[in-house]
């Protein structure tokens, strides 16, 4: 259970505000399926960014169960980010000098896990995810969709609790793509929490409740009856 | 006009190689509007470096107009490519210390335009891309789409003779992602030669040539007879 309440942010430029966030009040169920759209520059990334614990908000308050994870210190945050969540950047953030694999293998090393069971792990994965052929390929050794994978394989191969998706299929051909939302969606099957930021309709409508965020808040809240 | 070939180009990672293009063969009339689809990996991204003078194939020719620009000094490409060719990257490569404004008009300075001149193209750019209060923003501050529209603005600020668009409209909602589209056809209609790259396929269709690529080479070549 994930719960925001009346969460603010405003990032200042020069002597302007800009309100990201404003009055952010949203709970979300374990194991819930939402999407959430809304124009460029509403404040879809930046929510996910609150989500995943990158980012703070200036006031209100956000829980991961019963607990006040704004009043955890960056150390304690970072070990519930690496425990808990996992996340598909907008734009990938992959380690420039690892390899796909590596890249892939990188949340578990920093989890303890044991190399033999990393490996198989980092292989599934790669499979999964069509890139057996470019697993030792650097990131700029790869296509714009193919690091897109290597981003979704990364946050995805520890099956976190929460699963955060910014964009996942912005740079995927309609077949790719699909295979990505495939297993997200069964991941979500299997109890992960699934919140994806999307700017495609045909996407954002798959999802079992519909968020869609305009000028910092959200303005529709919906639960489709026919899904 | 824009003539292709046999044109390769592969890549060594290791002791693999990887051929991202193999025996393009290609023609493009002056104002043509063409999109180019397929599978993640299939070489798209590879192909448009190659004809926006940012790569040089390892065999085959490339002709613009009578001019064979492969046996161009670098310097000479790099002047070809600041007056006559304007690039939409898929990851729009913006300077990150350098304001909205700024990078819009680096162009404009590059090309010696006087600057009344340039500052006047500049407000009109950042009006027709929606982002006026965005202006002085830097690209970490600004959103993924915002960023995206930074950089078609800068690629066609200069009306340049060819067009290359790669995935212009990834990070946009349907609306942004629209109201870019009809700015770049109407510098097509205005005689632009317009080559996209795009997954999405209802944008693909609305060219008057549609290729589609898979792994290196060019699989179909279709003028629609309904468009
Ligand atoms: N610098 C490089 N070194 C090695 N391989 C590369 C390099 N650049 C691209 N490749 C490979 O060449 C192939 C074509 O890459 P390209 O970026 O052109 O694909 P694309 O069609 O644009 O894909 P996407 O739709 O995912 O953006 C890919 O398989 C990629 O892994
Ligand atoms: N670090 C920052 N400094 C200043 N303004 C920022 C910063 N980050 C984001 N913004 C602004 O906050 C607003 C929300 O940004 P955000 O990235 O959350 O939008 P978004 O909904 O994800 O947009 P897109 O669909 O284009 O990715 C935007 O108007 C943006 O300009
Ligand atoms: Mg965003
Ligand atoms: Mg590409």
């Amino acid at each position: 259970m994930i719960s925001l309440e009346k969460i603010c942010r405003s990032f200042t430029v020069g002597d302007e505000k800009v309100h990201a966030l404003r009055d952010i009040d949203l709970r979300v169920s374990d194991g819930e399926y939402i999407s959430i759209m809304g124009p460029s520059g509403s404040g879809k990334s930046t929510l996910l960014n609150m989500i995943g614990l990158l980012d703070r908000p200036d006031s209100g308050t956000y829980r991961i169960g019963d607990e006040d994870v704004t009043l955890l210190s960056d150390r304690r945050q970072a070990e519930v980010r690496c425990h808990r969540i996992g996340f598909i950047f907008q734009f990938f953030h992959l380690v420039s000098r690892m390899t796909a694999s590596e890249n892939i293998e990188l949340p578990m090393i920093l989890a303890g896990m044991e190399p033999k069971q990393r490996r198989g792990k980092v292989e599934e994965a790669v499979e999964a995810f069509g890139l057996a052929d470019r697993a030792s390929h650097r990131p700029d050794q790869l296509s714009g969709g193919q690091r897109q994978r290597v981003a979704i394989a990364r946050a995805t191969v520890m099956q976190p609790e929460i699963l955060l998706a910014d964009e996942p299929t912005g740079n995927l051909d309609s077949t790719s793509g699909m295979d990505v939302i495939n297993i997200l969606e069964r991941l979500n099957g299997d109890g992960i929490t699934l919140i994806m930021v999307t700017h495609d309709h045909s996407l954002g409508r798959r999802a079992t409740r519909q968020l869609t965020m305009v000028d910092g808040r959200i303005e529709r809240d919906t639960v489709p009856s026919l899904s």
